[in-house]
């Protein structure tokens, strides 16, 4: 489904040159359910980036149902992004200006859903994550917690095939960690592809597939739950 | 050394409240050592930005070092602020301007530090946290887990004799969020009093007291490692 050859990414700042991800060679299968986890530093948000077509390698092949990304312009990119995608930030990326339900409804509205659509589906969404009560909020009115979890409803309302989350759980307490993953399990029993960091090994368990990371380079990978 | 009684706070959004405090009332003694934990939503960081000066309860008194808080003005509050206490935000409010180095140095250059000694107190800081080689960096040009150490880095420039910290390691692995924890204990050893906020038992574990959150009122105090 996304199979990644050889994947370099070199930030460059000035001299300074930061090697991230170090010839990254994986194949992620339709429906499989990935926790990738290594110390800080290794390359994990920068590989999520990758797949999730929000960042280009820098040397190295990308294809993604099919589609080679490198050679996709930024705008067939966005598009590819929109539909197939469900990207959960490690650091959330609400837009403070909009409310709990326009956060979770913008991805529809690019889609060009019409706005009665849109609005259910956002409630839809936020009542499975126990929101009901806030869509009127803006994101500096809630908790860490309850930020995270409008990111991860946003993720969802244009029912991607392939989901990325980068700590999806990480500011959540171990009763709410379990409800994030209960959903995220169904969704990959649907057909969805999972792709998580994390760096909780109980949630790491959910996972079928265990990639590590070390240094920007694969470490190794474990299959098995 | 800080002392809550029947703390309150209400957030008001337009016609609608939320009280995220009730009734808080706890005594947290010179050189002691707590977990807050509690689900998402119970009122966690909304204690500790009362406790760290950083908002004021609706209702209620806190005591701290002695001085009643509600008694005093702004600015006094500030300098309070920037003398006794070190500050761990959850969404770390680093300064996407200032490189590794300034943001951690910001405290110093508010209490008035030569400019010689607070780069040589912010490169020790930095090494501490494994960050010795990003300290030109600025913070979009760091993992997470990397900002997250730059956060509690600043947090202890000033010295301070109280660290409030918000889920200090909740972007980390475990071998990192291992380290902090043994400078935060180690800072504790020293005759400093920690509170900080975790949802993750093991983190919790170094506390010797763990204070339990529930629908904004304490649920119940343990004591003990
Ligand atoms: N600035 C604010 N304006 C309005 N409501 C707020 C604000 N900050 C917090 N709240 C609300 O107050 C309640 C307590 O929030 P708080 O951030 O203290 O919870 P928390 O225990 O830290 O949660 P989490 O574990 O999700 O970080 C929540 O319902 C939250 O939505
Ligand atoms: N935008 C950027 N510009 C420059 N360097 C970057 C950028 N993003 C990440 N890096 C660097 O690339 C390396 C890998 O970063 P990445 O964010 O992928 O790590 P990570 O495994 O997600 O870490 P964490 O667990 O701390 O979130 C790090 O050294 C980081 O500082
Ligand atoms: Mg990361
Ligand atoms: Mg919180």
């Amino acid at each position: 489904e996304a199979c990644l050859r050889e994947v370099c990414k070199v930030y460059r700042m000035g001299d300074q040159e930061v090697p991230a991800l170090r010839g990254v060679s994986v194949e992620f299968d339709p429906g499989s359910f990935w926790a990738v986890m290594g110390p800080s530093g290794s390359g994990k948000s920068t590989l999520l980036n990758i797949l999730g077509c929000l960042d280009r390698p820098t040397s190295g092949r990308y294809l993604l149902q099919g589609d080679d990304v490198g050679a996709l312009d930024d705008d067939t990119l966005s598009e590819l992004r929109l539909r197939r995608l469900g990207f959960v930030f490690q650091s959330f990326n609400l837009i403070p200006q909009l409310t709990v339900e326009e956060n979770i409804q913008l991805p529809l509205y690019y889609l060009g859903w019409e706005p009665e659509k849109s609005i259910e589906r956002a409630r839809e969404l936020a009542a499975k994550f126990d929101l009901a009560d806030r869509v009127g909020h803006r994101p500096t009115e809630l908790s860490g917690g309850q930020q995270q979890r409008v990111a991860i409803a946003r993720a969802l309302a244009n029912d991607p095939s392939i989901i990325l989350a980068d700590e999806p759980t990480g500011n959540v307490d171990s009763r709410m960690g379990g409800e994030i993953m209960q959903i995220i399990s169904e969704l990959n029993r649907s057909g969805k592809t999972i792709i998580m960091v994390t760096h909780e090994p109980h949630i790491a368990a959910f996972a079928r597939q265990r990639l590590y990371m070390k240094d920007g380079a694969v470490e190794h990978i474990e299959e098995g739950r």
